[in-house]
């Protein structure tokens, strides 16, 4: 189980939010644009939030993050 | 097993909800319009709530949330 | 195994009732009009009922529930 | 391993049957017009029965039983 | 693994062979007009004997039982 | 695993052969004209002769077999 | 895992060979014509041989023998 | 996993190869034209070589070996 | 669960991210224009970031990373 | 998991190579012109090589090895 | 899991890269033009490097690698 980021522009973030009872930002990787991340769900990470503009592949199509 | 969530406003919220015998809110996330987030069904969340205009993308398709 | 419900009207219900040999309502969740919930069947909950007008998402489909 | 029934009429029963050497009812479930029901099949449930005017949604398509 | 019958007249009958060395009727359910029965297999039941007029479905299809 | 028998004629018998280092006839199941039968693949049986005129449904499709 | 045979003369054999370092003919199964059996591969047959002239069901489609 | 092999001539040979850290022959089944066999990958098999007419079915679909 | 990277110039950068607590880099990869590389997901790496522009293969169709 | 390997020359070998933190050829393997072998991918074998004229049946379709 | 690659020009290499906290290359095979070479991924092989010009068959389909 994967997903697949690329940066649209630079500083898009990448954040690993804690497996468990509490839910914090373990993680937070920043790419620049056209940088591409393949980033797996895992024992310490059950959530993943993505902010700026960024083209994110996951197993029901493509999303889009807009910058805020 | 995951969804992907879109947020099409700001303050859109995801609420997961405790497995197990007690169901409560055990964490909520706050999402800014453009902003998108991937979140796994765990051994603490077995439910999901979402409030918000937002996109939610699931095996099934997608469900479009309203602001309430 | 989940399922999808999208509330089309407010206070629309989504009742869970128990695992083994008992079968008793668990839980009790009310939607205003435009939420969206990702439900698991778990440990705890084999069944679930639903009640009001809503949009249910499954293996085999869309069930709409009509209010009563 | 679920089935979805949606009451076509007020009065709809479901009725879930033991697993095991025996073979009784240990649950009868009644439904409104309308209204939706997820079913699992479980540890104690090896067997379900319909009755009423109701549509029932199942890994080879809709069965539709009719009042008696 | 289920099958589903669907009674086409009053007296339909499903029987229940016992899994093991030796093979018995451990019970027998009776179907009225309408009614629909969803049927797992189980450590109990091996194979199943359809009586009457009823539609079955299964994995290849739908077989309709003819009353004899 | 299981393969469905609709009996085309009377006297069409489902002969289950042992599994093991054996292959003896350890049950015969007559059937009735317009009677259908589910049968699985169990502990105790790894093959199964029909004799007489049916219809057999299994994964590859559907075979006739005749009366001889 | 089962293969389909359906014998199409009289006098058809279905040979089972032993699973194991050695290889030899542990059971003949004689079918008539018409006759259809339904066989599996299990811990003591790890090939089986058909002679005579038969329809043979399996995974990549049908076979046919011919009589010798 | 087992593969389909019908003689399209006498004499043709199928040669099963021992698993294992040395690769010799442990079998050799000769065939006449017309007859069919059916082989599994086993824990004594783990490679299979044809010599002589035949057809050989298997997951990727049908080769023909020719006599050499 | 692999992935397949081509560099379409000099100076790929493939970066392993570490499983576990921590998300630091493990190794990274230099590739020339035209080399090809398969990699895994595995016990030690739970991420990777692709740098510099090449064709990044993977479940959800193919994705190009650019030279920053 | 297996390959089927046809020579469509005299000569053709097939090499298996060792698995483990070590890698040489375990076993060559002859085939006359015609000849075909079904190969599994073993406790023992991890990689194969093909040398001389020969098509090779494989999940991703057909490869043809060259006469070097 | 395995690959295929197909030699294109002499001189090709396939260069395996060890599993586990380094990464390292523990094996380097040379293929000439033409050779076929079907490789598993393994316990000792998490990553797989190819220079030269050659055919590379994968679960997305097919690269090319072209010489440097
Ligand atoms: N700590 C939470 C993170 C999480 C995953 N999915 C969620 C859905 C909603 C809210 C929080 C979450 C957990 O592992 O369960
Ligand atoms: N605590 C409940 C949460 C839940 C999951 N699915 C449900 C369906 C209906 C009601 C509650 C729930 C459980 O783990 O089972
Ligand atoms: N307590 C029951 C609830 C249930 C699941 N599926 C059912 C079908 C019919 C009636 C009750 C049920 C059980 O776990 O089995
Ligand atoms: N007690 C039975 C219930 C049952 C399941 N499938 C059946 C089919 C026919 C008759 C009874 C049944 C059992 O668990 O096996
Ligand atoms: N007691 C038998 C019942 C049975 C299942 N499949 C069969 C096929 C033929 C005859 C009997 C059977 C068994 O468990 O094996
Ligand atoms: N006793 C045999 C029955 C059998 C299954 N498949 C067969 C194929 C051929 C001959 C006999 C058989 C066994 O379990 O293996
Ligand atoms: N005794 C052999 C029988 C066999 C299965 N597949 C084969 C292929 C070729 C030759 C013999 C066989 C085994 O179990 O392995
Ligand atoms: N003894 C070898 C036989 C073998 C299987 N696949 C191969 C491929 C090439 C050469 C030999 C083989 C093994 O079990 O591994
Ligand atoms: N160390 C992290 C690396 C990681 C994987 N997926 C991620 C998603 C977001 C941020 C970090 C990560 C982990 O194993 O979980
Ligand atoms: N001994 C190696 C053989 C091997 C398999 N796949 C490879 C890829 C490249 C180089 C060597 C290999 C191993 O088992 O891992
Ligand atoms: N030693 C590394 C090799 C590796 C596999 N996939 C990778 C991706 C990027 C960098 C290194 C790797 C590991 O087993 O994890």
């Amino acid at each position: 189980q994967y997903i697949v980021v690329k940066a649209l522009e630079n500083g898009v973030t990448i954040i690993g939010l804690t497996r468990g009872k509490d839910t914090k930002f373990h993680h937070t990787e920043k790419l620049d644009k056209g940088e591409v991340m393949v980033l797996q769900f895992t024992e310490h990470t059950s959530a993943v939030k993505i902010r700026g503009h960024a083209e994110i592949l996951h197993r029901y199509g493509m999303s889009t993050s807009e910058s805020t």
